[in-house]
């Protein structure tokens, strides 16, 4: 069965990985 | 004060998304990032998904902020 609080912490970490990205972007783009 | 801060910077990564300015950001636009973000493009779905929360597809600055004040920790409204 489905880890309901694993799924959300990995959507947590997709979200983090995502703005991160956006903020290293940033810079130059 | 911080509410201020999170919402120019949102305001900041909005525009890297929504590049022509609609005020909103799509699939499309989302599907985009993919070669200049290091996502995938199922993450990148995923982060949409999960960002639009009235699940209409469309991505608005207010939806966006709250994520991004969210990842910060922070509560904005």
């Amino acid at each position: 069965k489905p880890d309901v609080s694993k799924t959300g912490a990995s959507n947590e970490r997709m979200l983090a990985n995502f703005f991160n990205s956006l903020l290293n972007k940033k810079p130059g783009s | 004060s911080i509410e201020e801060m999170v919402k120019e910077k949102s305001r900041e990564l909005f525009a890297l998304c929504d590049k022509e300015g609609k005020g909103f950001i799509n699939k499309v636009d989302m599907q985009r990032l993919h070669g200049e973000l290091p996502l995938s493009d199922e993450q990148l779905r995923d982060v949409f998904d999960s960002l639009d929360n009235d699940g209409n597809g469309f991505l608005t600055f207010e939806e966006f902020c709250e994520g991004f004040g969210g990842f910060l920790g922070l509560n904005v409204s």
